[in-house]
């Protein structure tokens, strides 16, 4: 038996349109721990790993740990049907092929089940081991969604370089370049405002601005977004959850062959 | 010119 109650039905929501662009289908994993997931991209150049902590939910009831094969497009067809201040419980019974969406309006004057069918997803799960990274930007998300579509409109690819002068966002194509830096800045009136860059050594990476954008469907999600970056490993664009967890994009760099 | 890497490259399965 599974009963999550989310107050903040809207991340859900949000969470949902965050993630489909990317992955068609995937596993959610329900645990004493929390609501999780993860997944890759078809090319497997992306992997997403979503986590919403127990605690984050008013009623958190997982009698045993259960893996919920969910088509994501279909999943959000439904949520899309909650209204933003509704509270969304998600059930599932033992065994079941089902998995059912309750929605309640804040005044409880509107209740609705929706029950979707479950599928047989054989998902691989890759270890994320943890790394020390070179550089870590902190930034208003929104400013890193502007970043990624502007340079999109020109290159195909994002170069970006962390130095002490600040982190700089790369690309060329036909038309011609463009370079956009931002400098620290932590005098803002608010933290949320702030570019923040610790760096232990420079760092200088390639990524396809394709799943960058895509990435950037998480920034209703958060007001700021961090990325961390280290030499030949996949870039970490992470939108943390209110209080309740993260949604964390892991992207392969393009490198020398 | 740089090819594009794939995850399991840097990620292995659990």
């Amino acid at each position: 038996m599974l009963e999550l109650r989310l107050v903040q039905g809207s991340l859900l929501k949000k969470v949902l349109e965050a993630i489909r662009e990317l992955v068609n289908d995937a596993n959610f994993d329900c645990s004493a721990t929390g609501f999780s997931l993860q997944a890759m991209d078809s090319s497997h150049v992306a992997l997403v790993a979503l986590l919403l902590r127990s605690e984050g939910f008013e009623h958190y009831r997982c009698d045993r740990n259960l893996s919920m094969g969910m088509n994501l497009n279909n999943m959000a067809k439904m949520l899309r049907c909650a209204g933003n201040d509704d509270i969304i419980t998600i059930k599932a019974d033992d065994g079941s092929d089902t998995v059912t969406f309750m929605f309640e309006s804040p005044n409880q004057d509107k209740i609705a089940d929706f029950e979707m069918k479950l599928m047989d997803i054989d998902s691989e799960h890759l270890g994320i081991p943890d790394a020390e990274y070179h550089a870590i930007v902190r930034m208003p998300s929104a400013e890193f969604a502007r970043i990624c579509k502007d340079l999109s409109s020109i290159g195909d690819t994002v170069v970006i370089s962390v130095t002490k002068e600040g982190v700089k966002f790369s690309t060329a194509g036909d038309i011609g370049t463009a370079n956009i830096v931002c400098r620290q800045n932590k005098t803002v009136d608010k933290p949320e405002e702030a570019t923040v860059i610790e760096m232990q050594e420079p760092v200088s990476l390639t990524f396809a601005l394709r799943y960058m954008n895509s990435f950037t469907k998480a920034t209703p999600l958060s007001e700021t977004v961090t990325i961390s970056l280290s030499s030949e490993l996949p870039v970490v664009v992470e939108y943390k959850i209110a209080d309740m967890g993260y949604i964390r994009f892991y992207l392969a760099p393009k490198i020398e062959e | 010119l740089k090819a594009q890497a794939r995850i399991e490259r840097f990620f292995c399965n659990s």
